[in-house]
């Protein structure tokens, strides 16, 4: 499944 | 963001400086695996390309451009500036048994098939195992300076607050990225004997780190 947000980690 | 994350990630950036400053003033690598320091410039090479693309926060900008720069200035360090300090007898793991692997499962185990979302997802299960080589280099000399245990403390530190991140994500945004989660369960578990040693050894007061 994609994943909705962006990715907002380091 | 939460108190974890962000522990966690001034516990990362503390762990690289350390290591940064380590190399530069004492103007040596000995004892550093170069080849944990390529992994680590990959790491962050595959994981933040969406540094033009998608905006998070400044803090978020301004981490990854730092984790970056410092990160290729180490790995400069090692193989250029003080190169002759390097001891690539002992930086022998063979980094194709680890890249060839985290590649494969990254086309098959992502969120999304697209160039973006596989190389993130290289990047989370490259970081994952990317310290071995270092691991395997102690091992092999069979000590370490203290200097690079306290880096490698804080670098397994890191994750380990990153797990109480997502913990704490979950059960207050019902957050939950299942192939970070994973990768840094086994991230923290490589540690889990370095750590014992940290804390019965180093702590104790040991000039350095000197294996049984």
């Amino acid at each position: 499944y994609a994943l909705s947000m962006p990715h907002d980690e380091l | 963001m939460n108190v974890f994350r962000l522990l966690g990630d001034v516990s990362h950036l503390v762990a690289i400086i350390i290591l940064f400053l380590k190399i530069f003033r004492s103007k040596s690598c000995a004892g550093i695996s170069g080849k944990s320091q390529v992994l680590f410039a990959l790491v962050f090479t595959t994981r933040y390309l969406d540094l033009f693309t998608s905006f998070i926060s400044i803090y978020n900008t301004v981490m990854k451009v730092v984790f970056l720069v410092l990160s290729y200035a180490t790995v400069y360090l090692i193989y250029l500036r003080f190169r002759s300090s390097y001891d690539s007898e002992s930086d022998t793991f063979r980094v194709e048994f680890l890249l060839v692997p985290v590649a494969g499962l990254s086309f098959l185990e992502n969120y999304d098939f697209t160039p973006i979302e596989i190389l993130w997802t290289f990047s989370i299960y490259l970081e994952s195992v990317a310290i071995l080589p270092q691991l395997f280099m102690i091992t092999k000399t069979g000590e370490a300076e203290s200097i690079t245990t306290h880096y490698l403390f804080f670098l397994g530190l890191y994750r380990a607050l990153y797990l109480a991140n997502w913990v704490w994500r979950y059960h207050t945004e019902g957050f939950f990225d299942q192939i970070a989660v994973v990768s840094g369960v086994v991230q923290t578990i490589f540690y889990c004997d370095f750590f014992y040693l940290y804390v019965t050894k180093v702590l104790k007061g040991n000039s350095k780190l000197t294996l049984p």
